[in-house]
């Protein structure tokens, strides 16, 4: 569930 | 919890002022050089021959771009990352599309109610085949009324964390802990306000546009579940994952 938001909080804040 | 200093203040108007530039999608200057352009008479009228599903799903892989940079945006936000996964998830579900609808009116033109879309400006005609005229028309009347407040970078900038970190989101584990990041979020919105010298009626005025937001959400909800409801396969095989994973 939610897999992608996950994803995009877990790369880094380049 | 201690007062909060005006030095803490400044620091969190700095500091989201510069993620709000940092992930804005469309800078100013870019939008001066794009010299507003406005779709001709054609190419409006081919977006209105695009079959109901083909405009749809143009939309949603717009709105979809925009709510990459709002999620950019909210990781930047002092305290965002340090709250549980679920609040942060939670957060982003309820406020990402609230946040597009706020940073819409810097990319749109008063005088000619048109909207910066897929390369130019669009008017409400755009957008007919959709099918979602009504929906359509108060997205633009809410960037028009947004428009007049004439906000500076920073006052949107603390605007749209404000409308993002909303404790009143249901399913939140730690109320309390979005509470303090609002309230902090509200001092600093205030702060930036006075200091721009903004009437105190700005801040009653961004107020009730909290509430008009929650509408548009809802009522983008409430379209897609009707237009999924004809086009089923279109949405699951053709709508971007990100898109659904937030609206499904």
């Amino acid at each position: 569930k939610h897999k992608i938001l996950h994803q995009l909080l877990q790369n880094s804040t380049s | 919890s201690p007062p909060v200093s005006m030095a803490e203040l400044d620091h969190l108007v700095q500091i989201i002022s510069k993620s709000h530039l940092e992930t804005c999608q469309y800078l100013r200057e870019e939008l001066q050089q794009m010299s507003w352009q406005s779709f001709l008479q054609d190419e409006v009228e081919s977006y209105q021959n695009k079959p109901r599903e083909a405009m749809w799903q143009l939309c949603a892989v717009k709105i979809t771009e925009a709510i990459q940079y709002v999620v950019e945006f909210a990781k930047r936000i002092d305290g965002f990352m340090d709250l549980c996964q679920n609040d942060q998830i939670v957060l982003l579900k309820a406020g990402s599309l609230e946040v597009v609808f706020v940073r819409m009116c810097r990319v749109f033109d008063s005088q000619n109610n048109a909207v910066y879309f897929d390369g130019k400006f669009a008017g409400p005609d755009v957008f007919r085949a959709l099918g979602c005229d009504d929906l359509i028309t108060s997205v633009f009347d809410f960037a028009k009324s947004l428009c007049s407040l004439h906000l500076t970078e920073d006052e949107l900038a603390l605007f749209s964390a404000f409308v993002l970190l909303s404790a009143d989101r249901s399913w939140l584990q730690e109320k309390l802990q979005v509470e303090k990041l609002q309230q902090k979020t509200q001092l600093a919105l205030q702060h930036v306000l006075q200091k721009n010298h903004r009437e105190d009626g700005v801040l009653n005025k961004l107020r009730c546009k909290v509430a008009v937001l929650r509408s548009l959400c809802s009522r983008h909800t409430e379209k897609l579940s009707a237009f999924r409801a004809v086009y089923p396969d279109i949405v699951r095989t053709h709508f971007p994952p990100l898109y659904k994973e937030l609206f499904g």
